[in-house]
């Protein structure tokens, strides 16, 4: 599951 | 971070590089769409400001933002104003309403929830899937391009290809998995085929890159 906020690519 | 993430974000640099030499050796921004780079300086902006809301993952993901924003300015700066007389907007003509409207729509319907940070996420993923458009759109249109533009642009989609098997060691090895990078990533990396297909049959044997 995809937490918003946790965006750790470019 | 794995081999392919890194040999992709790499490969960014390198295409960064690759179009900041071309346009200081020659001194033109000639064959470069001034509108894939606006592009890229929105979907930069709107996605690496993150780091205003403290979306610190580690010195090297900050230090790439960082790099990125500044580097796209720069570039939008450098075609604008010293090599402005060497641009030719009467073939920069994409509409831009389109991919930006597109990706504010996509970036409504598929986001990870309904708060601004992630919209303007999503829509930067979404934008930046279409923002080389213009740029291919002037290749087609002129029929060719200068070795180094092809470079630049192979660079640019070998960043894209290589994200791909990282998702799959992502998904294999970390259980990570994220549908709306994926999946814009994927129709990004297929806008490159074409130009890939040429850019391998020709320019990397030696000839120009001209389309039949």
């Amino acid at each position: 599951e995809k937490t918003p906020g946790q965006h750790d690519e470019l | 971070m794995n081999i392919f993430r890194f040999l992709g974000d790499l490969s960014h640099l390198v295409s960064i590089w690759l179009l900041l030499h071309k346009m200081t050796t020659s001194k033109s921004c000639t064959g470069i769409s001034f509108k894939t780079q606006a592009l890229y300086a929105l979907v930069f902006a709107t996605r690496y400001l993150d780091l205003l809301y403290g979306s610190w993952h580690s010195m090297y993901n900050v230090a790439m933002k960082i790099f990125f924003i500044g580097s796209s300015l720069y570039i939008l700066y450098l075609i604008k104003v010293p090599f402005k007389p060497t641009r030719d907007p009467a073939i920069d003509t994409f509409k831009l309403e389109y991919l930006v409207g597109g990706a504010l729509i996509m970036s409504l319907i598929a986001n990870y929830e309904y708060s601004f940070p992630e919209i303007l996420w999503s829509f930067s993923i979404w934008l930046e899937a279409v923002a080389i458009l213009p740029q291919l759109f002037i290749i087609q249109r002129t029929g060719e391009a200068e070795n180094i533009t092809t470079h630049y642009v192979a660079a640019l989609g070998a960043y894209r290809g290589l994200y791909i098997p990282n998702w799959l060691y992502r998904y294999f090895a970390e259980g990570f998995f994220d549908p709306i990078a994926v999946i814009a990533g994927i129709i990004q990396t297929v806008i490159y085929l074409d130009f890939f297909y040429i850019y391998f049959t020709k320019v990397l044997k030696g000839q120009k890159f001209e389309l039949p």
